[in-house]
């Protein structure tokens, strides 16, 4: 009598491959994508090591990955157009900040969908930063008085350069305070308005433009009395006009130029504040 | 001459020593 052959073994439901496996590799990538393009503050995390994985075969098809990974965090911010593999990590010595995450991702037809993310950022122990660096600046909270102070002075700094936009902040972004703390130094992103700055009366008024972002670097120094501020930043987006000296805001570097009358209260002495070099329209 | 008990190669039904597949490599530097 003939008789079918008995039904292939079913696939064993869980398995446990090598965290390092090709497509564990390519489940995190895709969960770090995800969560870079599922938070609008702070900075883009790249993958350092994949701590735990488990794999379990979907219904009817298809199969899940849940993973544990641990991400770093990079110089990019999330609204910065530079692609992830352009992207600095951060240093131990600036205080580097670590993501946990606990990720889901079905892979299905050779595609990897996240379906679900948990991640904790914390920052270095000050003890680890010390032990490579005893005098570097420590991260410090972003609502700090000597934050606040530092950014709006730079801020004031930036908008006294005869931009063809007046600039409003939008987030703080990092801050840092060294030991001594006599300097602080700030990361922050700001946006150009329909306003220009020197016909600007309520900055209440002034709308954002859309998809353009400026991302500041700042360090406001105590000196002698007074204080020194040293700002950068870096526009991407459409040129909101020519620049005054008319040099498009979008080529080249923009020149550097020494605070005017408005920026007087908030730079009291030192080196002329300087405009970091604006980049071509990627938006 | 005879291996005693635990040394050799394991036997029938025997798993060989487990090899620690995770975690991965790190990338960049542990924090």
């Amino acid at each position: 009598a003939w008789s079918a052959p008995p039904p292939p073994p079913p696939p064993p439901p869980v398995r446990d491959p090598n965290c390092d496996d090709p497509d564990v590799e390519q489940a995190a990538l895709a969960a770090v994508q995800y969560v870079n393009s599922n938070h609008r503050h702070g900075y883009k995390y790249t993958l350092n090591q994949i701590d735990k994985v488990r794999v379990y075969q979907r219904r009817p098809l298809g199969e899940v990955y849940v993973l544990e990974m641990d991400l770093l965090e990079t110089t990019c911010h999330v609204l910065d157009p530079t692609p992830l593999k352009n992207c600095i990590v951060r240093q131990v010595i600036e205080h580097a900040v670590e993501g946990d995450c606990d990720v889901s991702v079905l892979k299905l037809d050779n595609q990897f969908v996240v379906s679900n993310a948990k991640c904790e950022s914390s920052p270095d122990s000050a003890e680890d930063v010390r032990k490579v660096c005893p005098n570097c600046a420590l991260l410090v909270p972003l609502n700090d008085t000597k934050v606040l102070h530092a950014v709006d002075a730079a801020l004031a700094a930036f908008n006294a350069q005869n931009h063809s936009s007046y600039f409003k902040l939008l987030e703080i972004s990092r801050a840092q305070i060294a030991p001594l703390q006599s300097s602080v130094y700030v990361e922050f992103v700001v946006v150009p308005t329909d306003c220009a700055p020197k016909d600007m009366a309520d900055p209440a008024a002034c709308n954002l433009l859309a998809d353009q972002y400026g991302f500041c670097k700042a360090t406001l120094t105590e000196k002698d009395g007074g204080e020194d501020v040293a700002a950068s930043c870096t526009v991407f987006g459409a040129a909101p006009g020519p620049q005054p000296d008319g040099a498009g805001s979008t080529v080249g570097p923009t020149v550097a130029a020494g605070p005017t009358e408005a920026a007087r209260p908030v730079v009291a002495t030192g080196p002329p504040v300087v405009a970091g070099p604006a980049r071509p329209p990627v938006f | 001459g005879v291996p005693g008990p635990g040394l050799g190669v394991p036997g029938p039904g025997l798993a060989a020593p487990a090899i620690p597949l995770c975690p991965g490599r790190i990338r960049y530097f542990k924090v």
